[in-house]
């Protein structure tokens, strides 16, 4: 369902800088895998151009067996919004928007009524342990607190995809512990999900683990998973 | 070299919101000191207290025996400047300067010329494995890169006081472990080094661990140090 051949992602630079050198990943329908590898190893740009938020510069991504390239922007942030859920590694929140409407807005696109849009979001801030501060905004809550909402945000719509990137980074072991568990939830409900975690207990709980080194693929264990 | 007193801090709310719950904290120059506690508990309002970056609503702080509400904010952030670097949650880098420019500036109250500015940073980056990324700026960099970069800076100007919060949440385990053997080596020159951290074994690493639960300190194993 997740599709990566021949990617390379190259930013401008002297030397340029080659942040994914030739990436092939496949990534089936269904599937639990952790990424690893070391600070700036392309872990987070392998991401954002899985989820289809960035371009290659060479190769192709297809999504749902779908070009990436042959789409339309439009039609491209429709199937984002319809299919993936993301948790960024900087969480990207709204300032202005309380914990709640920053997860209810996650709904916006599925005609969903305002009440019923908030009442979701409540019950995911509950899973994730905000129920407490569902009207405080961002710069009101700790660091572990702003991501705890980023991950809310991401599921609150039973996405068939999760991407998440290291969402757990800001939070002690036992809450990362009930994060995880989710994302566990989500993936016996059927759910495709894919997380960068530096956790290596997270990762050893995952049936597949890729592993990055400068931009290429070092290890997948796929070929042993049953 | 760090008290806080009968310390309180409160937020304004619906409940108002008790994140420090009458904390009574000493550290003495020299220590090492992690501090542990759920997401939420209090930890990083602790430390800007502790930092001076934040006025308790009740109690006293003292910083190197000096009554922090006694001094001018123009004393206050030179006292800052010369004898603390913070590490902070959310980084707080400049994104129009680039990394080894980010680092510098941290040496401008020195009265140190700018290029032996730029050496000292350029040395501190290479000891966080980012001399290769000295001329990006943050919106290049990976989020673990920006992490050390904010950890560069913080330990440039060998400040007497470190106090870092989270400092390996974005590091994988080796180059988290490198940042720590960076802290481990200022302490034995003498540094007094406060670390906010999830990571148990970061923890266990150090002499003293004083936990934080609802704003209180609940376990403070300072009475067993030697
Ligand atoms: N400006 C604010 N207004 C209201 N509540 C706040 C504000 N800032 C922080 N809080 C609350 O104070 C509590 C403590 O916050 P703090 O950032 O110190 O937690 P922490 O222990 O550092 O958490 P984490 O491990 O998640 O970073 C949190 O529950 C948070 O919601
Ligand atoms: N806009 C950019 N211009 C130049 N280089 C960039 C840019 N964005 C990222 N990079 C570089 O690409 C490399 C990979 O970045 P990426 O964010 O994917 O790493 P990562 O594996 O997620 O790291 P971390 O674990 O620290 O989050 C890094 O070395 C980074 O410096
Ligand atoms: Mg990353
Ligand atoms: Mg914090």
């Amino acid at each position: 369902v997740l599709e990566l051949e021949s990617v390379v992602k190259e930013y401008p630079g002297v030397p340029p800088v080659r942040a994914l050198d030739d990436i092939d990943l496949r990534v089936y329908a269904g599937e639990l895998v952790a990424v690893v590898g070391p600070s700036g190893s392309g872990k987070s740009t392998l991401l954002n151009i899985v989820g289809a938020l960035d371009r290659p510069s060479q190769g192709d991504v297809r999504l749902t067996g779908q070009a990436v390239s042959g789409l339309s922007d439009k039609r491209l942030s429709r199937l984002r919004a319809e299919s993936i859920g993301f948790v960024f590694q900087q969480f990207h929140l709204l300032d202005a928007l309380d914990a709640l409407d920053n997860v209810a807005t996650a709904l916006l696109y599925r005609n969903v009524a305002p009440a019923e849009r908030r009442r979701r979001a409540a019950h995911v801030l509950e899973q994730v342990g905000l129920a407490h501060r569902a009207h405080h905004r961002p710069p009101q809550l700790s660091g572990g607190e702003r991501q705890r909402v980023a991950i809310a945000r991401a599921i609150v719509g039973n996405p068939a995809i999760v991407l998440a990137d290291e969402p757990t980074g800001n939070l002690d072991s036992r809450t990362g512990r009930d994060v995880i568990g989710l994302l566990h939830d989500l993936h016996a409900a059927g759910s495709t999900i894919v997380v960068i975690t530096h956790d290596a207990a997270i990762a050893a709980s995952m049936p597949r683990t890729v592993e990055l080194r400068d931009g290429h693929v070092e290890a997948d264990n796929r070929a042993q998973v049953p």
